[in-house]
């Protein structure tokens, strides 16, 4: 399972 | 990134110089509520600390992130010197320390991850999706509104509402979803839905912006 990136939005 | 996005980013970034020509065209800050100025800087500051951080996220968020703090403590800086006259604290009157305290609230009960920056980002989450209350508020109490201060809140909220599809396209297409944001934003937006459809109704027809 790929870890969840960061928050990548404003 | 897809065009729902950057067309809201772009329209998030359209309302704040809006907000500033508004105030230097009428050479005042009527109409316009402080408390939602201070309350939109407390999402930015709580939302965006990772810009001390996160240099390789993407110039262009960072940058963005950059412009929105300093537009909005410029605002406010604005509000509270050149253009004090206008404040009207009487009419600005809204309880946000309820919208603070609710938004903390869920912050706390409901973050991604228990760490200071995640439950900071919630908190900024749902603040924002309630911080335009206080001006929807004071424009219901005089209930009437200059164009340009419409223009600018037409502009504020079409940048929720075109994360809206963003978040649908990125769902389907990329299998990224984020609930705290997207039933927030959804909650922003129809905040929104009596300011949108007086404006469709009477502003985009060349009326003067008036409650009935």
């Amino acid at each position: 399972v790929e870890e969840k990136k960061g928050h990548d939005e404003l | 990134m897809n065009l729902f996005r950057i067309l809201g980013d772009l329209s998030h970034l359209v309302s704040i110089f809006i907000l500033l020509q508004k105030m230097r065209s009428t050479r005042s800050c009527a109409g316009i509520s402080l408390r939602t100025q201070i309350l939109y800087l407390m999402v930015y500051c709580t939302r965006y600390l990772d810009i001390f951080w996160t240099f390789n996220a993407s110039l262009y968020n960072s940058s963005m992130k950059l412009v929105f703090i300093l537009s909005t403590a410029y605002t406010i800086y604005l509000m509270r010197t050149v253009y004090k006259t206008a404040l009207d604290p009487q009419i600005d009157t809204f309880a946000t320390y309820y919208l603070v305290g609710g938004a903390g609230l869920l912050a706390v009960l409901f973050p991604y991850k228990y760490t200071v920056y995640e439950v900071l980002w919630s908190f900024s989450i749902w603040l924002e999706s309630v911080a335009i209350l206080p001006q929807l508020f004071m424009l219901q109490r005089t209930g009437e509104a200059e164009t340009i201060t419409t223009h600018y809140l037409f502009a504020l909220g079409a940048y929720r509402a075109l994360y809206i599809p963003n978040w649908l396209y990125r769902w389907f297409l990329e299998g990224h979803f984020d609930p705290i944001a997207t039933v927030a934003g959804i909650i922003q937006t129809l905040l929104y839905s009596d300011f949108f459809y007086i404006y469709y109704t009477k502003v985009l027809k060349g009326k003067k912006f008036e409650l009935p």
